[in-house]
């Protein structure tokens, strides 16, 4: 143990283990999370060279492996707690990107909240054993947050009553979507609903890309690699071409909105619902956030408790960078918003899970503060850490540019949060409706509830004497 | 109006009380703006447009109020007197941060006074001051295992010189003392020469 570090330790005027329990929820859920990273930290399958070490190739290959053995491993431990499962995955995939990451993070929840009864019948089964390998196709190379000038379409044939989806131009080419260069053998894909010459808007569709077979690409589908992008070096991002493709009506999701066998439309209850994952994922990306600062204040601020430079006061030994106020200012403030952080990544949790739970009773009320609040947060804790990391990793000097020091692979990984799931401006755009409209039924009268509330006051606060 | 609350920057619920109106009064003078805008009869859209710098900012006020009210809510869970003591700290020094990095908004808002403002940055530097012997022990607690952090600078022993070079060792390059380009290009080059 390194001096420095022992010492710190030792002055601390708090036991770390209470804080660590405090983070988990308990000292029971921290004594399982740690089993749960001890069973792959311990596991010699898991265990490959440096990813920084091999070729884009070999990165997707050993990428690919780790998924397929986590798979097989969890369904031996018997693992099935989705907050298990995210500890034993988070250890799994370290710095980086799972390649299955979108069939577990966006494909199987889509169809666990968009599919009908019958439909996740039969789709569940094929996803969770792996049959049917998903990823979520909604961006295109010309359109991306604006999602309702998507141009993917899919025409609804009441003759065959099948949909034909089509990429009309070359900027309404599925792009981005994680798995789906190699890996996905099917999408669920945005496209705009034509039936009965009339256009609906957007909604999903299961489509299959690949053979389930030989996971060739199926007849009219142009399917591959993004190539190298900044960081996510072992996600085979891809693109995905369709021309003609035609899938059965049942391949619609339509948990909410329908289209009957005769091509009839029947509007879902509220538009919000299709974006349900989405909202998912930006409230779990919030919790990302606050674990991105969290790793790289650990090793900003150890590294900086080892680190001895220069000299405070002549002729006295160089002091440890920690005790230099200006590295102090850069890093506490982080430091302070990585708590923050988590705790916000708590409630966002909660509350997502609190009001997807009304909603499947059928009260959709707190949907638009839902899709507010996790829209603003998104971009708010996603901008700041993206910043912070860069300060982190600056304020190891040099060595923060090695990749041993994992924070470039940090940051490259990170910084995709600020532009997927939505770009950060316009996430506070979206907030900014909201607010506006609160702000105005609450000039007109009306009580505001939940965290808006706010907007009712009156009270004006004077400065305090100083 | 009711009584008026006299901001304290010591004191973390009154912190979270000027964030929100912090907040307040940007989406306040943001809906006025799409308001004056509209008036100017430009389309809904025009006017949304010409308006989203207030609202941009109306909305990330709004988030870091929420942020500090989450914060300051979540110490009232925190039982053991010495965390909650070293949380307080952290999240006043979060929300004393805030306060600098905003001025604007918290002067123009009335707020703060230009006095305070200079004993915020005083304050910060006391907190910064309390922080730093406990600093480790907050990274620590993140319980992040070495080989989650993957980090030479981060290692829990602090070993970090031996495990950077033991690290660079292991790059491809060295797999060889002599790397075939020496032989293919270098000494070609030096016997031309």
């Amino acid at each position: 143990m390194n001096p420095d570090l022992r010492r710190e330790r030792e002055n601390a005027s708090f036991n770390p283990e209470i804080l660590t329990n405090i983070l988990d929820g308990s000292a029971e859920k921290t004594s399982r999370r740690r089993e749960i990273e001890s069973l792959v930290i311990n596991d010699p399958d898991f265990q490959h060279d440096d990813l920084n070490f091999m070729s884009r190739s070999d990165r997707y290959d050993a990428a690919v492996k780790k998924s397929a053995q986590m798979i097989l491993k969890l369904r031996d431990y018997g693992i099935s707690d989705p907050e298990e499962i995210y500890f034993y995955k988070r250890v799994v995939r370290n710095n980086f990107h799972e390649a299955f990451g979108l069939h577990y993070t966006m494909f199987v929840p889509t169809l666990y909240t968009q599919c009908t009864p019958e439909q996740r019948k039969k789709w569940l089964p094929l996803a969770e054993t792996f049959q049917a390998v998903g990823t979520y196709a909604q961006t295109e190379l010309g359109h991306g947050t604006h999602i309702r000038r998507l141009e993917t379409t899919a025409t609804y044939d009441p003759s065959t009553q099948e949909f034909v989806l089509n990429s009309p131009t070359v900027t309404s080419i599925k792009w981005w979507p994680g798995g789906l260069g190699k890996t996905s053998n099917h999408a669920i894909v945005l496209a705009q609903l034509y039936t009965q010459g009339k256009c609906h808007g957007l909604h999903a569709f299961i489509v299959p890309i690949r053979s389930m077979e030989t996971h060739q690409p199926l007849p009219g589908i142009t399917v591959g690699d993004i190539g190298p992008k900044f960081g996510f070096d072992e996600v085979d991002n891809g693109y995905l071409k369709l021309d003609n493709v035609r899938i059965p009506r049942d391949n619609m999701l339509m948990k909410y909105a329908k289209v009957e066998p005769d091509g009839t439309y029947v509007k879902p209850p509220s538009d919000k619902l299709t974006y349900g994952t989405m909202v998912f994922i930006r409230s779990m990306i919030v919790g990302e956030s606050a674990k991105a600062l969290a790793k790289s204040s650990t090793i900003a601020i150890r590294y900086s408790a080892v680190r001895h430079q220069s000299e405070l006061r002549p002729g006295e030994p160089e002091p440890q960078v920690l005790d230099y106020q200006a590295q102090q200012y850069k890093l506490f403030p982080l430091l302070a918003a990585a708590y923050a952080f988590t705790f916000v990544g708590q409630y966002m949790s909660n509350m997502y899970h609190r009001i997807t739970g009304d909603i499947n009773q059928g009260d959709f009320s707190e949907l638009p503060e839902l899709h507010a609040l996790a829209a603003g947060l998104k971009a708010f804790t996603t901008w700041v850490t993206n910043t912070g990391i860069e300060v982190c990793r600056m304020s190891c000097g040099g060595h923060g540019y090695s990749r041993c020091s994992s924070l470039p692979d940090i940051y490259v990984t990170f910084t995709a949060t600020c532009t997927y799931e939505g770009e950060n401006t316009v996430m506070m755009l979206q907030t900014a409706r909201y607010l506006v409209k609160s702000y105005r039924q609450a000039r007109e009268g009306q009580q505001l509830s939940g965290i808006v509330s706010y907007l009712n006051e009156q009270q004006r606060v004077q400065p305090h004497p100083v | 109006s009711s009584r008026p609350t006299v901001v304290n920057i010591n004191d973390l619920s009154s912190l979270v009380e000027a964030y929100k109106l912090r907040a307040a009064r940007l989406v306040e003078m943001a809906a006025k703006g799409l308001q004056g805008e509209l008036q100017r009869s430009k389309s809904q859209e025009d006017a949304w447009n010409n308006c989203s710098i207030e609202l941009v900012r109306a909305s990330d006020a709004h988030c870091h109020y929420v942020v500090v009210k989450l914060f300051a809510a979540k110490l009232n869970e925190v039982s053991d007197t010495a965390v909650h003591s070293v949380l307080n700290t952290l999240a006043l020094l979060y929300a004393l941060q805030g306060v600098a990095l905003n001025s604007g908004d918290f002067l123009q808002a009335g707020l703060l006074t230009v006095p305070q403002l200079a004993q915020v940055t005083q304050r910060i530097k006391a907190l910064l001051a309390e922080i730093r012997p406990n600093a480790v022990a907050l990274v620590d607690a993140f319980d992040y295992r070495d080989e989650m952090l993957n980090s030479a600078l981060g290692r829990y022993d602090g070993n970090v010189y031996e495990s950077m070079f033991e690290w660079a060792k292991r790059s491809p390059l060295n797999r060889t003392e002599v790397h075939d380009a020496y032989y293919k290009y270098m000494k070609p080059l030096q016997s031309k020469l």
